[in-house]
């Protein structure tokens, strides 16, 4: 089965923005991300996870120069629905790997997963699609996730004809 | 500005797993993920938030066939690594809108959080990359969410539901 990562993926110019404990109900997320695209800002990664008690948290990514006026923009949001806080982190770092049919293929998550582990990175954030498994990694480790999921994945040569997975 | 959204996805046969509680260090994803892949078990979306306490959830979906097989090979491994529990629900569906561009284009979230919202429905988990916008929501909802998001996005009458690989 053919290597299907076709390349690696990084982003040092993004900040995590996290509304923490946001009540876990219709509408929620529209009243986050409604003034963000009404004010044009660019939001790339949105990350959602179940909730408990009826919160749960909503993260997004946004460039290093928006976040500034993300935040002036969500915090009278964040305080008039009721959740408990809106926190921002500058530090961080996206690294993903990217190929056809990833999502549905076992071992791609695991190797990617593996390899990060192995380096003593800690992830801190998981969001994936069919083509692409994304983490957001502190940046002081982007530079060595990226050599060592390059070595990882074989993706300095030619795609190898032996199964990768 | 050109409407970038080409297609609407969703799926029904899909069962949401999610780990509660994992020690938020290096390592941990991997140990939940290599056992799955060398089950051979197909991993679709995989979600995790930020965490709290210095732990978070780890979350996945499998078809729901794979469910009773995903949660045998998974106890074990959640009891040894300190995680509080495994929780599975089977009631989810994944609804995604698909087109390039779709992520860093404002609004296009916003959009579809805005289109669910209006309809009552609540949103389970988000997940998103570059071409994809996916949310879960109870199973209930999805005929209902997929007719008001191809209104929405201005799609061409329904497509026939396709399962994941
Ligand atoms: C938390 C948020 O996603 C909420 N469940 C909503 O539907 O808007
Ligand atoms: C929670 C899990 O992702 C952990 N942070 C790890 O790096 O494996």
């Amino acid at each position: 089965q053919r290597n299907k990562v076709r390349g690696l993926a990084t982003d040092r110019n993004v900040a995590k923005v996290t509304v923490v404990a946001v009540p876990d109900r219709p509408g929620i997320a529209r009243t986050l991300f409604v003034p963000l695209a009404d004010a044009g800002i660019n939001v790339d990664v949105i990350v959602q996870n179940v909730s408990h008690d009826g919160t749960t948290d909503v993260s997004f990514t946004v460039p290093r120069s928006e976040l500034a006026r993300a935040r002036r923009l969500l915090e009278p949001v964040v305080g008039e629905m009721g959740a408990r806080e809106l926190t921002a982190d500058e530090s961080v770092a996206k690294v993903s790997i990217v190929g056809a049919g990833i999502q549905n293929a076992p071992g791609y998550a695991a190797r990617m997963f593996g390899t990060l582990a192995d380096e003593g990175i800690n992830i801190e954030m998981i969001s994936t699609s069919e083509v692409r498994i994304t983490c957001m990694i502190n940046e002081a480790d982007l530079q060595r996730a990226a050599r060592a999921l390059h070595r990882a994945f074989q993706l300095e040569r030619p795609e190898p004809e032996v199964a990768a997975a």
